[in-house]
């Protein structure tokens, strides 16, 4: 069954985020610098990589797929997570 | 798909299940994983054999709640299902017992289609961003019909190669072996190559000027060069670049063209422009080829590389260009490149450089890059075997 309300809060999409490999991980020194440009940035390349629409917002479309039972590694890993890496 | 940069040494694996799931009958469970491996098994080499009581595995499974002593707990039923250590982590897979876990039923959650996900971090895959693979990351539900996509296949097989033994018939058989090596004068009077590819038979083919030649493991082929025109008729000579996409269609390019063929039939109306084709890419590029990491495209020109991927809008990021020194070891301004046995070759003038697709790096080898391209993969016995001086 699809929840009636599919509202998600920004802290919630951000610890999903950050769980997933999307913005690093959040604690309580650091979580007050999250900035609403990196965190739209995030929500974008997570609906690119999920391959829905690209809008950076908590849309409901987003929202639905962030409450869809998935796998527990990180969509992030490897050479392609971290620009600092060789390639 | 992407791979996360480990893979198992051995292609042969065991596996126990130290800790079943509440509520299934433990054969049944103890199939259902049989049949997740052979997911993988069916496509390469690989075998996994279980092992019970106390004797050490490559891949433990286990059904858990909540903390399980890996500093990452299961959430209760829905949210995260299970997750998998990639081998370098030790390969292990989690199950979260709070699911429902079902077989061979629409209702709950599908043991078989989860452990096969799961199974694929064991062995080195990442999460895939084509929906219809199996390891994309989003809990698809049973489905009675299951086959591995193609993505799914491309990327086991760029970590643990193509599948050549099939059963008790196929085992000890070898691949068919090269014929003896012939030198080449062209080729090794000047070996500088206009572009490289594979087909996608596995052959690996070199342009240079309007002749074509097919390489063996020791050297060129015998009956090489022949005319590009007489296989590729509408092909012009002096490529710039070609690559074999994974769906099977070779292309070229040349200036501000380029053509696409399925083995030697043109695959359309051809040429078209660069820019209508492959919007985001430069015109005369100096060399293209999908790197094995992630099966994206790469093309390269001058100092600057570009990564195409024809899934995504724009299919070029705004991130790129991007410096061909972030490919640590590899010189600018490369000639042609091309991928083989796992691995991406760079060419430049008389020399190649190996780059390792796990280490993100030139190999570090004896003798080192740069080498003769001339002496590595054209069979010319007199030319220099050992370091090459790069070009500066």
């Amino acid at each position: 069954a699809t929840p009636a309300n599919l509202a998600i809060s920004d802290t919630t999409a951000a610890n999903y985020l950050a769980q997933y490999g999307y913005l690093p991980p959040t604690n309580p020194e650091n979580s007050a610098f999250l900035s609403s440009e990196r965190l739209t940035a995030a929500i974008e390349e997570f609906q690119a990589f999920a391959g829905i629409n690209i809008t950076g917002e908590l849309n409901e479309e987003t929202a639905k797929l962030m409450a869809t039972p998935r796998c527990g590694v990180k969509d992030k890993v490897g050479p392609a997570a971290d620009g600092r890496s060789k390639r | 798909y992407a791979l996360q940069g480990s893979r198992w040494r051995t292609k042969n694996l065991t596996y126990k299940l130290s800790k079943y799931p509440t509520g299934l009958n433990k054969q049944e469970v103890d199939k259902e994983i049989a049949k997740a491996f052979s997911v993988w098994s069916g496509e390469t080499d690989l075998t996994f054999t279980p092992k019970s009581g106390y004797e050490n595995v490559h891949i433990e499974i286990r059904f858990e709640v909540g903390e399980h002593g890996d500093g990452d707990p299961f959430d209760g039923p829905g949210g995260t299902l299970a997750h998998a250590y990639f081998p370098v982590y030790g390969g292990d897979a989690h199950f979260d017992d709070s699911e429902r876990w079902t077989i061979r039923s629409y209702r709950g959650t599908n043991l078989f289609q989860v452990a096969a996900h799961e199974f694929g971090h064991s062995l080195g895959l990442s999460h895939s961003d084509i929906k219809s693979a199996l390891m994309a990351p989003f809990y698809r539900g049973y489905d009675p019909y299951f086959t591995l996509d193609q993505d799914d296949i491309d990327a086991i097989q760029a970590l643990y190669g193509k599948k050549t033994n099939y059963g008790p018939r196929g085992q000890g058989t070898t691949s068919r072996p090269s014929p003896p090596a012939e030198e080449d004068p062209e080729l090794c009077k000047d070996p500088k190559v206009d572009a490289m590819f594979n087909t996608k038979d596995g052959d690996t083919i070199v342009f240079k000027g309007k002749h074509y030649w097919k390489l063996t493991d020791n050297g060129v082929a015998s009956g090489y060069p022949r005319r590009i025109s007489s296989t590729w008729k509408e092909l012009p000579s002096n490529i710039d670049a070609a690559f074999t996409y994974r769906n099977g269609k070779t292309y070229f390019f040349k200036g501000t063209q380029y053509w696409r063929y399925i083995n030697s039939t043109m695959d359309g109306d051809y040429p078209k422009e660069i820019s209508d084709g492959f919007t985001g890419i430069p015109d005369h590029i100096d060399a293209a080829t999908v790197w094995t990491g992630n099966g994206k495209i790469y093309f390269y020109k001058g100092t600057k590389f570009w990564r195409f991927d024809p899934a995504s809008k724009p299919p070029v990021r705004s991130n790129y260009p991007k410096l061909i020194k972030n490919w640590q070891g590899i010189p600018d301004h490369v000639n042609a490149a091309v991928t083989y046995k796992g691995y991406t070759y760079f060419f430049q003038d008389n020399a190649y450089y190996r780059f390792n697709d796990r280490t993100f790096s030139v190999d570090v080898a004896e003798p080192a890059f740069p080498r003769s391209t001339a002496y590595w993969w054209f069979g010319c016995k007199s030319a220099n075997r050992g370091t090459l001086e790069p070009r500066r």
